[in-house]
């Protein structure tokens, strides 16, 4: 089955 | 300090209601150019973006960048002590630390005001910046339909797996005991009617939790359309635009097998 991805990676901190 | 004025109290309730269950504490950035909340969710799978323009309150006034920490369910419950068409003022000193929120009605026998203070708090939390991205696929539909086709397929599964090909744009819920696909045809007719519009680049398939969807679906209140931008591998973003401003939700896709 598939995982749930993350956001982590996709933004940045300013 | 920030004075702002908004015309109906429904708006601030209804975005309450889109947010409150992604992110209990976040900070409300005011500046110049208006309010903007910025948070991802516990788990680090979806992260929702407001905007409040300065220019869709009756009166704003901030001097200067003030951010105010709010927990979001006490701001619930002082929010559900307005009525959807009052008159609210959200005001707060430079120092933070108290918002307070005005409630003006006028009735046939008498003017009401109503002021309540809520305790503000420090948030340490990192301002994201999100990148400009060219979507493959850009889907705009009513939100009305977006939020029964995710309560819809919610009913039978986890996740829904979302297909954008020349086709439309189809929606598919594989469950333990029944499954069920919803598929939306681009029509000449409708689009002319500006009622939806399906834009596409290159096909793309990403699976996502339906948990989350129907929590974003909570925005249907706000606007009458929602824009659903899209690209393999990337995070979904949800967008619903209003008047005075817009709330936009990112949605980390299910990856693997």
């Amino acid at each position: 089955a598939k995982q749930q991805g993350r956001l982590d990676g996709f933004f940045t901190a300013k | 300090m920030l004075e702002a004025k908004l015309s109906e109290a429904a708006l601030l309730k209804r975005l309450l209601d889109a947010v409150k269950e992604l992110v209990s504490d976040a900070n409300f950035e005011c500046n110049e150019e208006g309010i903007q909340l910025q948070a991802m969710d516990n788990s680090h799978v979806a992260l929702v973006s407001v905007k409040l323009y300065a220019s869709g309150f009756k009166r704003y006034r901030c001097d200067r960048p003030l951010p105010l920490g709010v927990n979001l369910g006490s701001l619930t419950k002082v929010l559900k002590c307005a009525k959807d068409d009052d008159i609210c003022t959200l005001k707060a000193g430079d120092d933070a630390d108290i918002l307070s929120l005005t409630y003006e009605a006028k009735s046939a026998y008498a003017d009401r005001i109503a002021e309540y203070e809520m305790k503000l708090m420090d948030i340490d939390a990192d301002q994201l910046g999100i990148p400009d991205t060219d979507y493959d696929a850009s889907v705009t539909m009513p939100s009305s339909e977006f939020l029964r086709i995710v309560r819809d397929l919610s009913l039978l599964g986890e996740s829904v797996r979302i297909e954008v090909s020349k086709e439309g744009i189809r929606f598919v819920s594989d469950g333990e005991a029944a499954n069920g696909n919803i598929l939306i045809k681009q029509n000449a007719e409708a689009s002319g009617k500006k009622k939806g519009s399906i834009e596409m680049n290159s096909a793309v398939t990403l699976t996502f939790s339906l948990k989350y969807l129907v929590n974003f679906s909570k925005s249907s209140s706000l606007s009458k359309k929602v824009q659903l931008m899209m690209s393999n591998d990337v995070p979904l973003l949800v967008s619903y635009a209003f008047n005075q401003g817009h709330i936009r939700y990112y949605l980390a896709p299910k990856i693997g097998d």
